[in-house]
């Protein structure tokens, strides 16, 4: 697709390839090639430039429709929390591995630098010295972490956390949850109750959910999506490792299906590998 | 379901005594979907579809089977044939001890798999492993598989004062040699294939410990990607064989074909579920039903 070619079948068949290589999905892929075929038959489309225009766009519009439609309740980043909620309570869902805890170190210290009190909750009470990671992170950043022996009731631990937020006056708490497979209903149940026994402690919390999903995440990260924000309401996606050679292409479903906004982007393993969500960017990087 | 889907392309083939060229082309469109929809790799898609019609065209109708249960019953057969084939078990020498490298993306299952797998090989194997974790990077990893060790009650070793992953390496084949332990599974950090540096790091392990097996341990919801990392992996480092994690959830579990396909290694594990004793050998079958839908 570098430069300016005549649009040939093969053309086309290396575009649908590429789309569907990055995990926008068959049908997806397959409808955007035949509406770009039916337009170079009309002669609207003559060369790959202008194939390239009318794809970004088509691309753009899917991924910049959610964030129109979502307005007032969740912020597009942190420098948009609301000042007047306090303690504004955020919470990071998604399957196992993804990327949950890290993204909440990062999250954390960008919320820290805009001139906020922050402190996390260690409500994965499940996994092998889960509260222990998240603590070193917390301790790095030096901000207050809430935590509990292992097997505790996890939303015990999330009641404590806002007990405590409400009592220092914390401007925003993030809530660290145990990984968990969308398909295990007493899972779904658990972080249902947590977002609830949140919201009884809080007006209106959890505020933000944030549901993490790898970027080498295939055609389940839509089952993912469809089944989270079915359980608890997620306000945004965080789509992590982009700095590996997936493109993530699943979030175009998800924008398209759910249309849940995307908010950020994990780039690294390092505190500062976290940028707001750019659509222009993540369409080019498509054609990389 | 594909079947379904079959059964409907095929339905005008009532009456012919061939499986015509035309029809196994309707046919293949369908399958060539499903399989992507499924997260195979869409260039093992095309191999797998160009050897079903090859099998296909030109076979006489079964008196036995319809003309759709007949296509599926070769689609079936290519793709057990496909993931299948060599021993899947873990190869043990007379060395002591034995080393097992752990190694693959990040978040996709090593430390989790390293505790599973040592516990499958101690009980059903009659193994003596000793753990380390190398995982220098990640905050708590080396207390993660402390806590695992704890839980299932396999030694652990460590070095906390330790902070470079080849010198921990060799203390802990030291001292599996010394202790008498006849396995040593080396639990390595999540990194990506294209980092050089990283990569690098792996096989300086390799070369520190000549590894009897080297597992990829890779998510069985991956899509289009696990093609990439699994084949460089492969290439850079040298895999013998495949564990497939997450197997517990709803993926079809594309990846598998993806990754068998490619590097023609085995898969020798499958994880189903979060507990050390989530673990069970592959059955090409069931998971060749699981990504046919
Ligand atoms: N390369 C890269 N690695 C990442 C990124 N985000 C997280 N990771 C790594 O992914 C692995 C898993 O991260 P965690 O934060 O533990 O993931 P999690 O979702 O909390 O995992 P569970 O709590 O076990 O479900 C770690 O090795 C992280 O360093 C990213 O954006 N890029
Ligand atoms: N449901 C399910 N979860 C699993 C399975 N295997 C691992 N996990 C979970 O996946 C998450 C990541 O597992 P880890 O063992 O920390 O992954 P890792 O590859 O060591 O991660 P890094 O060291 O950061 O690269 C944890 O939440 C595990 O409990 C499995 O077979 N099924
Ligand atoms: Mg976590
Ligand atoms: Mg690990």
């Amino acid at each position: 697709f570098r430069g300016k070619k005549t649009i040939s079948p093969e053309i086309l068949e290396e575009l649908e390839e590429i789309l569907i290589g990055s995990d926008i999905g068959v049908q997806t892929a397959l409808d955007l090639v035949e509406k770009i075929r039916q337009q170079v038959n009309r002669k609207l489309i003559n060369d790959t430039d202008e194939l390239k225009k009318l794809l970004r766009s088509e691309l753009l519009a899917i991924l910049t429709a959610p964030a129109k439609s979502i307005s007032g309740r969740a912020v597009r980043s942190e420098t948009d929390i609301p000042l007047d909620i306090r303690p504004y309570v955020m919470m990071m869902v998604g399957v196992n591995g993804v990327g949950k805890t890290t993204t909440i170190a990062k999250l954390a210290n960008l919320i820290k630098r805009e001139g906020n009190d922050v402190m996390v909750c260690a409500a994965d009470t499940f996994r092998a010295a889960a509260a222990d990671q998240l603590t070193v992170w917390a301790d790095r950043l030096d901000i207050p972490v809430i935590q509990q022996k292992p097997g505790t009731d996890p939303a015990a631990v999330v009641y404590d956390a806002l007990q405590a937020a409400k009592a220092r006056n914390t401007d925003v708490v993030i809530v660290d949850t145990a990984g968990r497979l969308h398909n295990k209903i007493n899972l779904m149940n658990e972080l249902e109750k947590m977002s609830r026994i949140a919201g009884r402690e809080v007006p209106q919390a959890p505020h933000e959910v944030l549901l993490v999903l790898d970027a080498a995440t295939g055609q389940n990260g839509l089952e993912q999506a469809r089944q989270f924000t079915k359980t608890v309401p997620v306000t945004g996606i965080v789509l992590t490792k982009l700095d590996g050679t997936a493109k993530g292409g699943i979030v175009v479903a998800i924008a398209r299906e759910l249309g849940v906004p995307i908010r950020y982007v994990g780039t690294g393993e390092q505190i500062d590998d976290l940028t707001v969500f750019s659509p222009e960017e993540f369409v080019n990087s498509l054609f990389e | 379901s594909l079947s379904e889907k079959l059964k409907k392309t095929l339905k005008t083939l009532r009456g012919e005594s061939k499986l015509t060229e035309a029809h196994i082309d309707a046919a293949m469109r369908e399958i060539r979907i499903a399989l992507l929809e499924a997260d195979v790799n869409f260039k093992v898609v095309k191999q797998f579809v160009d050897a079903v019609k090859e099998k296909a065209v030109g076979q006489d109708v079964l008196q036995a089977l319809s003309p759709h249960q007949q296509v599926v019953k070769i689609v079936f057969d290519e793709m057990q044939a496909m993931l299948g084939g060599e021993s899947a078990d873990i190869e043990f020498t007379s060395k002591t001890p034995n080393v097992i490298m752990m190694v693959g993306l990040q978040g996709s299952g090593k430390t989790t798999s390293t505790g599973k797998i040592s516990r499958f090989l101690s009980q059903n194997r009659k193994r003596h492993p000793l753990l380390v974790s190398v995982d220098v990077y990640r905050p708590a990893a080396r207390n993660q598989l402390a806590v695992i060790g704890q839980a299932i009650n396999i030694p652990v070793f460590e070095a906390p004062e330790l902070s470079d992953p080849l010198e921990l390496t060799r203390a802990a084949l030291k001292d599996a040699q010394q202790r008498g332990f006849d396995t040593l599974i080396i639990d390595t950090a999540g990194r990506l294939h294209i980092d050089d540096e990283l990569m690098v790091e792996l096989q300086q392990i390799k070369a520190e410990t000549s590894p009897t097996e080297i597992l990829f341990v890779a998510d069985a919801m991956t899509g289009q990607d696990a093609v990439k990392s699994a084949t460089e992996f492969n290439e850079r480092i040298g895999l013998t064989g495949v564990v497939l994690t997450k197997m517990d959830g709803d993926a079809r579990g594309g990846a598998a074909l993806s990754i068998k396909q490619m590097i023609g290694k085995p898969i020798k594990f499958v994880g189903v579920g979060e507990k050390y004793d989530a673990l069970e050998q592959f059955h090409p079958d069931r998971i060749a039903q699981r990504i046919l839908g």
